[in-house]
């Protein structure tokens, strides 16, 4: 079984 | 005052056409560099960023930075009123709650000018780090476009597995599996047509086939597609946009749960 994640806990806000 | 020019309306169709299945709305930031956009889909999943250089364009003119929020189907509406082989001329006022898009046949024969209301989008930008990747895969985006829609019929995940020998996309599910395997290509006279796999150690990871398959929607931009992954960070899927910028997708791999 695989979950997706979000982009955002990759990429930190600007 | 804010001003560019394409002496084809099609290649911003084509961009259009590249960023509206996953985007209902974005902001174009104008700035003298040229036009950037950075937007996430409704779910968070993927981002895309696109880039379009000022010196790409056959006339191009920014005083002030502006950031036009636009609505992805009304500019699709407009953009559909373009012939492909018309210039196009995008035109707003500083501080403008409009923007014009302006379309001249090739004999200047019609003029049509559209205007569209600007919206006030609250868009979070993310910085995206420069990073070095484990595998980059060059390869005939055609060719990527048609594997990802065949895997999509199989399940809704594909793995892809990269090492030195070559690429492989696999999908499973309720009716069976499928892998597709590409070697790197051996001849390099024919650019368009090579896969050529950069390595520096192998990868395998998991994306959704449906985002996939949104990112092919800019395979008419570029005869090439470049795929870069690295162990737990989001896939990038880029698209040269010739002598005018790119177009990256940015994908969150699926993990296990």
């Amino acid at each position: 079984k695989t979950k997706q994640g979000s982009i955002m806990s990759f990429f930190a806000k600007k | 005052m804010f001003e560019a020019r394409l002496n084809t309306s099609q290649v911003l169709k084509k961009v259009l056409d590249a960023i509206k299945d996953l985007l209902n709305e974005a902001t174009f930031d104008c700035s003298d560099s040229g036009i950037q956009l950075q937007a996430m889909d409704n779910s968070h999943v993927s981002l895309v960023s696109l880039s379009l250089r000022s010196d790409g364009f056959d006339k191009y003119r920014c005083d002030r930075n502006l950031s036009m929020g636009m609505n992805l189907a009304n500019m699709a509406k407009i953009m559909k009123c373009a012939n492909n082989d018309d210039t196009l001329t995008m035109k707003a006022q500083d501080n403008a709650d409009t923007v014009t898009f302006m379309f001249e046949s090739q004999n200047q024969e019609k003029v049509s000018d559209y205007e569209m209301k600007l919206m006030n989008l609250d868009q979070e930008h993310l910085g995206i780090p420069e990073t070095d990747y484990a595998c980059v895969v060059r390869m005939p985006a055609m060719e990527f476009a048609r594997i990802c829609r065949d895997l999509s019929q199989f399940g809704e995940s594909v793995v892809i597995s990269c090492t030195k020998e070559g690429v492989k996309f696999s999908a499973s599910g309720d009716a069976g599996s499928a892998n597709i395997k590409l070697a790197q290509t051996s001849t390099v006279d024919k650019e368009d047509e090579s896969v050529v796999i950069e390595m520096q150690e192998p990868v395998t990871l998991t994306f959704a086939c449906r985002y996939l398959n949104s990112f092919t929607k800019a395979t008419p931009l570029c005869n090439q597609v470049q795929l870069s992954m690295s162990a737990d960070v989001p896939l990038v899927v880029e698209y040269r946009i010739p002598d005018l910028g790119h177009i990256r997708y940015y994908l969150a791999p699926k993990i296990e749960d």
